[in-house]
């Protein structure tokens, strides 16, 4: 069918307001993915409460990240190696989902701008994968790609919290995996990142990663430019992957070693080199 | 061997923290990125000549050509691969252990042919396009408007896998969309 991709595991689709909707089988588990952005608060940078959003923070001005305009289209293309989805927010958030016939992930490779700021308005790019897993508060992030330490929504293990920021103060960093878990439903999700990100869980069963950062003031910690990257004249455009991986947690060691593997696999990916050859060299190789 | 100074001195200026964080100016860190472009550029000549020797081809007339590196491929960008109508392609696997997973190499026509130079083996292909949005990033200075997008099985630890991939003259269906 021309209208989404699938396999044994997944039943991957765009709903109506253009978010992307994935479906496990034989499972009662759900995702939706979205592109969102937060805007960078701008600040007179005379206390440390009236600081800008830069490079050294994450201080976004309003209490929860906008919607895109879905302005977009998908194509979806299917073969015996690969079957993709390309799919187009908008004129500079994209990204093309893949499923493999002998992998058990499926892979985002997302593509977000040259971020527009004619508007004169800084903005942080988000990507969100919202789940059905009751999570309660919890979720878990790696601690440089090794051990995953437990994180709680609005709280902290060794003091009493009067959180001021309630996004950014939730954000951590993410070196390769953040992880949710349904301890009835024994579910778990996955997102393994190809370069450390700042993420969270804002509200149970979601996972927001930041994807791209585009802010118009310095924060006032010492660099004196703002974040503002740009090449070939126009904002910097990323692209990167992430993987998203996860069902029911039958047995755990063979999960938590596909896991690891993938992690790896992830942030090492294998060199192509080559060159150029003529018919009777590749005889004599 | 000489390359192998600016990767010494490379590693030796991005220790700082900034390096390591993004947090220097601008135009430090488009130093920064220059500084690493020009060690990976000058070190082709020895990556090529590491190749040659663990494929044991080392004599042969194949390993009078260098190797190159594909260094934009986070742009769908390869000079070599979207050039030339046959071409090797070497996958080098840096994990200790063995890896199986998908190479996608940037083309501009839409047939080929792959084997394996090491088992002689022909891996299912496919003929992916590049999307519209990756084409059109300021700065990608090229023609590659496909992918071949191949199945490489357990490319040994630290080691390699050579493949020759080769354009065919052959009506390609359009698969309906």
């Amino acid at each position: 069918s021309a209208n989404f991709i699938s396999n044994e595991l997944y039943n991957i689709s765009v709903n109506t307001n253009g978010d992307l909707t994935v479906h496990w089988n034989k499972q009662n588990m759900d995702v939706v993915q979205s592109f969102h952005y937060y805007i960078g608060a701008e600040g007179n940078n005379k206390n440390f409460l009236n600081r800008s959003s830069g490079a050294y923070i994450f201080r976004p001005k309003e209490l929860s990240a906008r919607n895109f305009a879905y302005s977009g289209s998908y194509k979806i293309y299917k073969g015996p190696v690969v079957q993709e989805l390309h799919h187009t927010i908008n004129d500079w958030v994209s990204q093309v989902v893949r499923i493999y016939p002998e992998e058990k992930h499926i892979e985002f490779d997302w593509l977000v701008g040259p971020i527009p700021v004619k508007d004169k308005i800084g903005k942080e790019i988000i990507t969100r994968y919202s789940s059905n897993l009751k999570t309660d508060k919890t979720f878990y992030t790696d601690s440089n790609g090794r051990e995953m330490l437990k994180r709680i929504r609005n709280y902290r293990s060794t003091w009493n919290l009067d959180l001021k920021e309630p996004i950014s103060g939730n954000y951590y960093p993410v070196t390769s995996k953040i992880t949710l878990k349904d301890k009835k439903k024994q579910l778990k999700l996955n997102v393994l990142v190809d370069r450390a990100q700042g993420g969270s869980s804002l509200k149970d069963g979601d996972v927001e990663l930041m994807l791209h950062r585009r802010l118009l003031k310095d924060d006032a910690f010492g660099v004196d430019e703002a974040l503002n990257e740009t090449a070939f004249g126009e904002g910097l455009v990323v692209r990167g992957t992430h993987y998203l991986f996860g069902g029911k947690v039958k047995n755990m060691d063979t999960f938590v070693l596909k896991e690891k593997e993938l992690a790896l696999k992830l942030a090492l990916h294998p060199w192509i080199l080559g060159a150029p050859i003529n018919f009777s060299s590749i005889e004599n190789i | 061997d000489k390359s192998l100074e600016h990767f010494r001195e490379a590693m030796g200026v991005m220790q700082h923290h900034d390096a390591v964080t993004g947090t220097e100016k601008q135009l430090v860190a488009n130093d920064y990125s220059r500084i690493l472009y020009k060690s990976m550029d000058q070190a082709g000549e020895i990556i090529s000549k590491a190749i040659w020797k663990w494929s044991g081809m080392e004599n042969s007339t194949a390993a009078s050509s260098k190797l190159f590196t594909c260094l934009q491929l986070n742009i769908s960008s390869c000079e070599f691969s979207e050039k030339s109508d046959t071409f090797i392609a070497v996958v080098y696997n840096p994990l200790s252990r063995p890896v199986s997973t998908y190479i996608r190499v940037p083309v501009q026509e839409n047939s080929y042919i792959v084997q394996s130079l090491t088992d002689g083996v022909y891996p299912t292909v496919q003929i992916v396009p590049i999307p519209e949005a990756v084409q059109k990033i300021p700065g990608r200075k090229n023609n590659a408007i496909n992918e071949v997008v191949f199945r490489t099985l357990d490319i040994p630890p630290l080691g390699i896998l050579v493949y020759s991939i080769e354009k065919i003259q052959e009506n390609v269906v359009e698969q309906p969309q």
